[in-house]
């Protein structure tokens, strides 16, 4: 079978915001992740593995909303959520609410790997994250950048004088 | 949000998801991203990643019924994934869009918002990289 990899990066594009620079940037990334993913594929890893890495990639670039980058809740944190499925077994792993974990993705498949669970919530899923090797915790101050935390004032300024929000439907996938 | 689906030399499909969630979010609000069936699913035939406006791809089990498409109504993975996206998700009122696999490596990455960030690697090894549907 020849690999094939497919990655997104979100649908709330607003078309308004792209301008060249940031479109260069956004672009690289994508290609980063692409040549991390498939990279692994190449040198005959598992679909695991490789959309793992993808994603690991997108969650460490500031561009995306997941890991760095995340947007902000109203009391201005960061909660992530991830999810992964294996396709040959149907095991899948999946965490939500968590604030400290560099990678969800990686926490998600432990999940899947070492728990006999499939979604893990909130405190319980970092303290199962802390007895498996290899998940990375962090700062919550890691995932803040200024666009998302603008973001954020905006729609709380919007959601003051009952407007809509200024990003549109595009606040919903952040 | 972001995800990721592949198909190793194997023939092995998987997928991956992850979100920040929505900006100004409270009350422990989780979307589609971490919900098995709904924002990611993977089995033997094909394997999507979803990114959208989560409660409406919660409510379509979007992932899963992309698949069951595939695997039950024996629709191609483009038919089954834009019949979802471009019809089920927009009558409920939502919008977003997913990339989707199948055990053949036919790519489709529907969406009906502006644009979606984007990228594949084709049976052929072709790189692409796209932003907006234009």
């Amino acid at each position: 079978t020849r690999p094939v990899l497919a990655i997104h990066g979100g649908a709330g594009v607003i078309r308004s915001t792209l301008t060249p620079e940031i479109e260069a940037s956004v672009k690289a990334d994508l290609r980063r992740a692409l040549d991390a993913g498939y990279g692994v594929l190449e040198a005959g890893g598992s679909a695991v593995d490789a959309v793992a890495r993808a994603v690991v990639a997108l969650e460490d670039s500031p561009h995306f909303n997941a890991g760095k980058g995340a947007v902000f809740t109203h009391d201005g944190r960061n909660e992530l959520d991830a999810s992964i499925m294996d396709g040959s077994t149907r095991r899948a792993g999946a965490i939500a609410g968590v604030t400290r974990v560099r990678n969800p993705v990686l926490l998600a498949r432990a999940v899947m790997e070492r728990s006999p669970h499939v979604m893990l919530i909130g405190e319980g899923a970092e303290a199962f994250g802390r007895s498996i090797e290899g998940i990375d915790f962090v700062e919550p101050s890691y995932f803040h950048t200024d666009v998302r935390w603008r973001q954020l004032r905006e729609a709380i300024e919007k959601e003051s004088r009952h407007e809509p929000s200024a990003q549109g439907r595009a606040i919903h996938y952040g | 949000t972001v995800g990721a689906v592949a198909l190793d030399a194997r023939g092995r499909l998987a997928a991956a998801t992850s979100t920040g969630g929505m900006t100004n979010k409270r009350w422990g609000r989780v979307g589609d991203s971490p919900v098995i069936g709904a924002g990611t699913y993977a089995n033997a035939r094909c394997a999507v990643s979803a990114t959208g406006w989560g409660e409406f791809f919660i409510r379509a089990a979007v992932a899963h019924d992309i698949c069951a498409r595939v695997e039950y109504g024996r629709q191609a993975l483009a038919d089954a994934a834009r019949t979802v996206i471009m019809e089920t998700i927009p009558a409920l009122g939502g919008d977003g869009g997913v990339i989707a696999i199948d055990a053949q490596g036919q790519v489709t990455l529907p969406f009906n918002t502006d644009g979606m960030y984007r990228g594949w690697v084709d049976r052929d090894g072709g790189r692409h990289v796209a932003i907006l549907a234009d």
